[in-house]
Parts: C-alpha cells; structure tokens; sequence
C-alpha cells in the first residue's frame, strides 16, 4: 500500500510573508536551496506561492513586486491523503510542490516529487 | 525491477548556447515551464546548467552574467544507468534533474524527479 501525505511529508516549511518583496523570496529561495515557497497572510494563513520559475519569469518580464508573479489560486494536499492522488496532482499541473494544510489554511508541511522520488529505490 | 534511464528520460530537451544572457535563459524556463536547461558549446557539448533555482539567485545577488551563475560541474546520467542510480545522485546533491549524455558529452535527454515520482503510482 502507499503512504499517506503525512508520511512522505517534511514538516520544516519556509513561508515568506504576501508583504515581501521578490529579492526578499529570492534571497530565501538561495539560502535554503528550496524552489517552492507558501506566501502567507499576517494571520499565517495560505494565500499564494512562489517559485524560482515565478522568480525567473520576473526577470524575463521585468516584474517589481510579488503580488505580481505569486500564484493566488494554490493546489494543496491534505495530511490524510493518499499519495496517488497527490501524484496525479502533480502531474495534472505540471508543479512540482504542494504545501500541506490543516484546516485553518495553516500550511503544515510541504509534499514534493523530490522526496516522492526517494521512494522508487525503497519500495523496490 | 526498476527501469533503466534511457526508459524515463523525456528525449525533447530544451538547451540555451553557453553565450546566452541571463535574460534568454530567463525566458526559455518561462516559455517552456521547464525548470532545468543543459548549457551547451559551439559544438553542442555539454559545459554547464542554469536553473530557475539559479536565476533567482542571480536576482538575490545581482549578477549579469549567465557563466557568473551556471553550474559547470554537471552531474549527468547514462541512458543505460539503473533508476536507483539517478535517484541516489539526486538526493546526494540535492538537485531535480540530470542531463543524459552520449559518449561525444551530447545531450539526448534529461531525467527529472518530476518523471521519476510518476512512476510511483503505476509500480503500485
Ligand atoms: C507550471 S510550474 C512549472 C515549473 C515547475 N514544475 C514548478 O513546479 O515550479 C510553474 C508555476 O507553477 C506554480 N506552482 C508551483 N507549485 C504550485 C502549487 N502547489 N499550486 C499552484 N501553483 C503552483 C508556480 O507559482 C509557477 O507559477
Ligand atoms: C542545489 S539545487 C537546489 C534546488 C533544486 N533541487 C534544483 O535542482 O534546482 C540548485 C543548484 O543545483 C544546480 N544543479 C541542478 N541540476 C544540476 C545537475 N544535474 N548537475 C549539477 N548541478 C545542478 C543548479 O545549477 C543550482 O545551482
């Protein structure tokens, strides 16, 4: 059987806040070598994300602020969800990330196909 | 058994000449949702790679210059190399994606944790 989310899940998220700017989401994507940040509200609540592509496509269109090339509309996974659902996700978008919440939209972890590939080797 | 490279590599790969400007990079990794572009030669060689990961860098520190922020050491893959090899080498350096190389050091595809998590869900 495949694991749950909450399995595969790491716990240690790095959000930038929405009043950030996109040096401030640069410089944090550099220190942590992570390509996927959750934007959150004052209330620490999920409402975008932001990734080195977005950062990336700002300097091909020559964007100032991170309203501009944050995604609003994020695709999330839930802790007790199975992992093929997650998989299908993934692939429906075309991303390679989805923060994990709870029910209050309090990001809780990140699920990517950087750690759900880890698992090839060990399911033999 | 696990597959061989050559079986999970996308052989479509996007590549940028290595006098490129981070500009061109910038907007290839937009235009393709691709995350991960092989630098190559005048003579299509593979010398470097330059990554969305690498153009926000470049926002967080203010460089100019593509060969200021490609990695030259590439970490590449053999069409004939087992998975668990690829998977080994992705987690050990921390990256998503390795160029596939012939023995001329020409790219002829690319293997991506994207497309090796895709395999979780039909290997059951
Ligand atoms: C289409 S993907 C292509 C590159 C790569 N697969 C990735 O995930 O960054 C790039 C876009 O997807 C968005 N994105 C990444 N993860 C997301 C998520 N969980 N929900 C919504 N959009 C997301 C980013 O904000 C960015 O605009
Ligand atoms: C350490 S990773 C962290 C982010 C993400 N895992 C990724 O692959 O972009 C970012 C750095 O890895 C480098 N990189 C990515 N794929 C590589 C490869 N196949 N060989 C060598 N360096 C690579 C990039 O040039 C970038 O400087």
């Amino acid at each position: 059987e495949l694991p749950l989310v909450k399995d595969v899940m790491t716990r240690e998220v790095k959000t930038i806040s929405e009043r950030a700017s996109i040096g401030d989401a640069a410089k944090l994507i550099m220190e942590t070598q992570i390509t996927h940040i959750p934007v959150i509200s004052k209330e620490s609540k999920l409402v975008g994300i932001v990734t080195a592509w977005d950062i990336s496509t700002a300097v091909a269109k020559r964007h100032e602020d991170l309203a501009e090339i944050m995604t609003r509309k994020v695709m999330t996974a839930d802790p007790e969800e199975p992992l093929e659902l997650v998989i299908r996700k993934l692939e429906k978008y075309n991303i390679s990330a989805l923060p994990v919440i709870d029910k209050d939209r309090k990001v809780i972890g990140m699920i990517t196909s950087d750690e759900i590939s880890k698992l090839i080797g060990k399911r033999g």
